[in-house]
This record gives structure tokens, C-alpha cells and sequence, in this order.
């Protein structure tokens, strides 16, 4: 899946 | 950050405050399903726990502090301080119906198999379903009182309103996190029946019943 392990939301 | 999101997070903050009110002035749990908050203190702990050493912004690491100690806060006032009042012969939900399947998937859907990123997922999976308990109280007890269904409304809303958010990061920023919007849709989803409720009850001042 997408690699986005930036997780800026709650 | 977007007024969706904005509104989704105050509705999320109202809901934790409503109920943490609710128990704390009628110093009762009566109607409140204490799974779903072990469940809720689950989510935010595993979700949050980048907290130490991920700085967000200010407004996200307060939000994060907020989330863990009014879970737990609720908790302790349902299993420690109010214990008399709680109900525990109709908060029967088997959680384990709803960690286990949670664990599953976080182990198929994951951005990376790192032991934060699956505890996130396990998060994003088990908050779409920790409010199953509480909706299954309300149905077996047959009502809900106002201020329960209040703290519903605003708690559906949240991720309902997060929903919002993503469709419009998506065409302003191109954002997109399929884990996150999956969950969000079958979260918000899970709260429709409630909705359709309290919008045809309890916001004409009825209370809240569910057709036995």
C-alpha cells in the first residue's frame, strides 16, 4: 500500500 | 489543516467531554458501555504512542494527551469510581469479536511492518468498530438516555466530518490514506441506524428508542 507513514491527522 | 478536520476534532473533543461530564455530574455509568471505552483507550494508546518522539504541531500533541486521559479518565470513573452504577449485565459485546479481526487486518494492511505502523493500523481498524458495545447496549436496554445519544451524535460526526476532510485533501493535496478511509467509511457507516434515530427522535425531543 501507499508508504505514507506520516501521519499528521488524529 | 481544514475546517473539516477543524470541526471534525472539536466534535470529537465535545464527545469525550460530554460523556466524561455526563458520569461525573450524575456520578453514574448507568447506559454507558464500559467495553467501548477500554476499547477507545486501546485505540488512542496504540495510535498515539508516536507521541514521545514525533512532533506534530502543538495543537496535535495536545490533542493527543487530551484523547489518552479522558479515555482513561472514563474508564476509571466506570470500573474504579462509579462501579456500582455500571451495567455490566447488558455491556456483554465480546471485545475479542472486534481486537482479534482488528490485529488481522493490521497484519494484511499496514504501510510498513514496523511495530508503530501496525499498532497504527490496529488503531485505525479498532476504532471503526470500538463503538459495536455501546450501540449493542443501546439495543439490548432498548433506549439510550439524551445525553448519551448526544455524545453519539457527536462522535459519529467526528469521523463522518474526517470523511469531509479526506475527499478534500484529496483534490486540494492530492492526500490519500486508504487505511484510514476504509476504516472512516465503515466507522461512520456503523453509525447511520443511530443517526436516522436521533434525528427523527431525539431532535424532537423524544428519547431515543430503539424499536425493541
Amino acid at each position: 500500500l501507499l508508504r505514507n507513514t506520516f501521519h499528521d491527522e488524529l | 489543516m481544514n475546517l473539516f478536520r477543524l470541526m471534525g476534532d472539536v466534535s470529537h473533543v465535545l464527545a469525550v467531554f460530554i460523556l466524561l461530564a455526563k458520569i461525573w455530574r450524575t456520578r453514574s455509568a448507568a447506559g454507558i458501555s464500559g467495553r467501548s471505552q477500554i476499547l477507545f483507550t486501546i485505540v488512542y494508546l496504540a495510535r498515539y504512542m508516536d507521541l514521545f518522539f514525533s512532533f506534530i504541531s502543538l495543537y496535535n500533541t495536545v490533542m493527543k494527551l487530551l484523547f489518552i486521559s479522558a479515555s482513561c479518565a472514563t474508564v476509571y470513573l466506570i470500573y474504579f469510581k462509579f462501579r456500582a452504577t455500571y451495567d455490566g449485565n447488558h455491556d456483554t459485546f465480546r471485545i475479542e469479536f472486534v481486537l482479534v479481526p482488528s490485529l488481522l487486518l493490521a497484519f494484511i494492511f499496514h504501510y510498513s511492518m514496523s511495530f508503530f505502523e501496525l499498532a497504527w493500523s490496529f488503531s485505525i481498524f479498532l476504532e471503526a468498530v470500538a463503538i459495536l458495545p455501546q450501540l449493542f447496549m443501546v439495543t439490548k436496554t432498548g433506549e439510550a438516555e439524551n445525553i448519551t445519544s448526544h455524545y453519539l451524535f457527536a462522535l459519529g460526526s467526528y469521523r463522518a466530518l474526517y470523511i469531509l476532510n479526506w475527499i478534500y485533501r484529496y483534490y486540494t493535496e492530492g492526500h490519500f490514506d486508504p487505511i484510514a478511509v476504509c476504516a472512516g467509511i465503515v466507522q461512520t457507516i456503523l453509525y447511520c441506524d443511530f443517526f436516522y434515530l436521533y434525528v427523527t427522535k431525539v431532535l424532537q425531543g423524544r428519547k431515543l428508542q430503539v424499536l425493541p
